[in-house]
């Protein structure tokens, strides 16, 4: 913890503390749980602080333990979802091109049929990525194009799915609507699709994050949280408070606009970047 | 909401007939928390309370007959004039065509908002014209072809190179060389730390010689407003700001932050993915959608 001058006594520490982790993000009620959890450990050194900070931070960012990606099964069908502009199209890029990396085929669905160039953009990404890509006519049914993907996924033997959707607002209760329909197609076609829903956060979200993951999870319950655009400097910690009041534990995290600025999410690292 | 919090918090205050000192703390604390979950950066929190608590010693409170709801007056008051304060309207070229260049972070609503904003100057008898200058994201130019194409607006494109700069330059000649009397140019998301990339909209600025250049900021940023702010201030100096999103359930205290710390107005608000005009900024509007 950079200039940080632990004294128990200290009340301007604590203060400072609590300002670090608000500007990180976490909002008020997180910082304060922080906070006690901290005291609690009763620190006696600038190391204890440290040490209990990352090991209080990780906990929440991970509510469920190893954040690892469910691809068992085959095909494996990752819907990817979140508010507008967060990084969804670009992350499926880099993941498509990690997993053919780790010597999986993989097949990107298409299913932004609303916004210009959403499938021009996809496509983009799936070639350099390696990817097949499976698209519709402008406006066509989402729900639709998730299905034909999976479908050829069977047909030609391909290891992984990947859907894009559009983006949309929590709010926006039609399209709420829309998505939880694309869920229930999905688990028709294929008997415990989709195996992971990621919902992707801006690490520039303030506390909407929280209600985005309420209400997305309410939705189409998502198994993880990709945290993109770290590579800026916003600390990302609305995702404690998504951990500790939604459940949702952070998978993967965005690092850039290239196709290997993607990486597993380490929990540690996420806490010293936090708090440092 | 705030205003219940605090007639709360101050509603025996009629019959003490003074504010005390704990009465005044936990007014204040109400006020700073309502703002911190609204996303205003802590800074400008603790400036901001400290500035109604100096408004709340006075008579207006300790003479009113419901003291809570004058601190609630206050907070109002306060927050949309520091909202309000300075002109936010677009500034247009003696000589046409007025540039208009459009910057901000990655994902912010840049591309949509310039659309809008091309249909808005042609609702108001303008002959605007867009240009394409993200020639970085994926099928960028595409995405603004087909919302040109969506509100008539012609659209500039310089295929083929990856030089914003050219691409800047090269709508110019073509807004000139057609006589549109508005070009507004879409530029690529940046982050305010990657320099090659600040330089670069540095550079298409110094190209253009743009007379407004507004940063586009999404509602539901964080803190981190603060910071991206203050570099884009620096760097490419803003004189307008668009805030898009609104139509969600973001608090929007980014805006706040912003305006206090580099004193640029809010031009413009975006509510909604549709194209249609942007609306313009409603100060008193905002601070209550930021109190909650
Ligand atoms: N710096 C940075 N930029 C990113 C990252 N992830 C995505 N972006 C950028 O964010 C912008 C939006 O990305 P998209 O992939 O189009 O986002 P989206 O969620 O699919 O957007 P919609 O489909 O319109 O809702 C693009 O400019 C991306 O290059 C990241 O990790 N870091
Ligand atoms: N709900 C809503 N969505 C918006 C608004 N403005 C833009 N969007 C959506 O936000 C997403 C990102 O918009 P873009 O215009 O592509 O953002 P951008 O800043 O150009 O993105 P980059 O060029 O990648 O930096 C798209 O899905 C838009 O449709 C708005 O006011 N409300
Ligand atoms: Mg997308
Ligand atoms: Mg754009």
């Amino acid at each position: 913890l950079v200039g940080w001058r632990y004294n128990p006594d200290d009340l301007d520490a604590w203060e400072g503390l609590e300002d670090i982790l608000i500007a990180a993000d976490c909002g008020m009620a997180t910082t304060q749980e922080v906070v006690e959890a901290l005291e609690r450990r009763h620190p006696r050194s600038e190391e204890d602080v440290s040490t209990g900070l990352e090991e209080i931070v990780a906990a929440l960012a991970s509510p469920r333990g190893e954040p690892t990606l469910d691809l068992s099964a085959r095909p494996a069908v990752i819907l990817v979802v979140g508010v507008n502009g967060t990084g969804k199209t670009t992350t499926i890029g880099k993941l498509a091109s990690r997993l053919a990396a780790s010597g999986r085929s993989v097949i990107v669905a298409a299913a932004d049929t609303y916004r210009a160039a959403a499938e021009e953009q996809l496509e983009v990404w799936a070639r350099r990525a390696g990817a097949d890509f499976v698209g519709s006519s402008r406006g066509g049914d989402p729900a639709a194009v998730a299905f034909d993907a999976i479908e050829a996924a069977q047909a030609r033997g391909r290891d992984v799915v990947i859907v894009d959707t559009a983006g949309r607002l929590h709010t926006q209760t039609n399209l709420m609507e829309e998505l939880a329909k694309m869920r229930r197609v999905i688990a028709a076609k294929l008997d415990g699709a989709p195996h992971e829903t990621l919902l992707v956060v801006d690490a520039t979200t303030g506390q909407n994050g929280v209600r985005q993951a309420r209400l997305f999870d309410e939705a189409v319950s998502v198994t993880g949280v990709v945290l993109t655009k770290l590579d800026g400097t916003a600390k990302g910690g609305a995702v404690l408070a998504i951990g500790n009041e939604v459940g949702l534990p952070v998978k993967l995290v965005g690092v850039g606009e290239h196709l290997d600025d993607l990486q597993p999410f380490d929990a540690r690292d996420f806490a010293r970047a936090l708090v440092g | 909401s705030l205003s219940d919090k605090l007639q709360g918090v101050l509603s025996d205050l009629r019959r003490r007939g003074k504010l005390s000192e704990a009465d005044l703390k936990k007014a204040l604390r109400e006020i700073r928390l309502a703002l911190l979950e609204a996303d205003v950066n802590f800074r400008v929190v603790k400036e901001f309370v400290a500035r109604v608590r100096e408004r709340a010693l006075g008579a207006e409170v300790s003479k009113s007959l419901t003291p809570g709801q004058e601190v609630v007056k206050i907070v109002h008051e306060e927050l949309a004039d520091l909202m309000g304060k300075g002109s936010s309207k677009l500034a247009f070229a003696g000589r046409p065509p007025t540039v208009i260049l459009l910057c901000g972070l990655q994902g912010s609503g840049k591309t949509t908002a310039s659309a809008k904003l091309a249909l808005q100057l042609r609702k108001e008898g303008k002959s605007p014209a867009l240009a394409a200058c993200d020639l970085a994201r994926p099928a960028a130019i595409d995405q603004l072809e087909q919302l040109g194409c969506q509100i008539q607006v012609p659209t500039y494109a310089l295929r083929g190179t990856g030089d914003a700069v050219a691409a800047a330059r090269h709508g110019l000649e073509q807004a000139r060389a057609q006589g549109r009397d508005v070009l507004i140019l879409d530029t690529a998301g940046r982050l305010h730390v990657d320099e090659q990339l600040m330089d670069d909209l540095v550079a298409v600025r110094q190209t253009v010689r743009p007379h407004d250049v507004l940063l586009v900021l999404d509602a539901m940023t964080g803190q981190d407003a603060v910071t991206v702010a203050e570099a884009f201030a620096r760097r490419v100096a803003f004189d307008g700001v668009i805030m898009t999103k609104l139509d969600g359930d973001a608090r929007g205290g980014a805006a706040l932050s912003v305006k206090a710390v580099t004193g640029v107005p809010i031009t413009f608000t975006s509510s909604g993915e549709k194209l249609e005009p942007l609306e313009a900024f409603h100060p008193a509007r905002m601070a209550s959608r930021i109190l909650g």
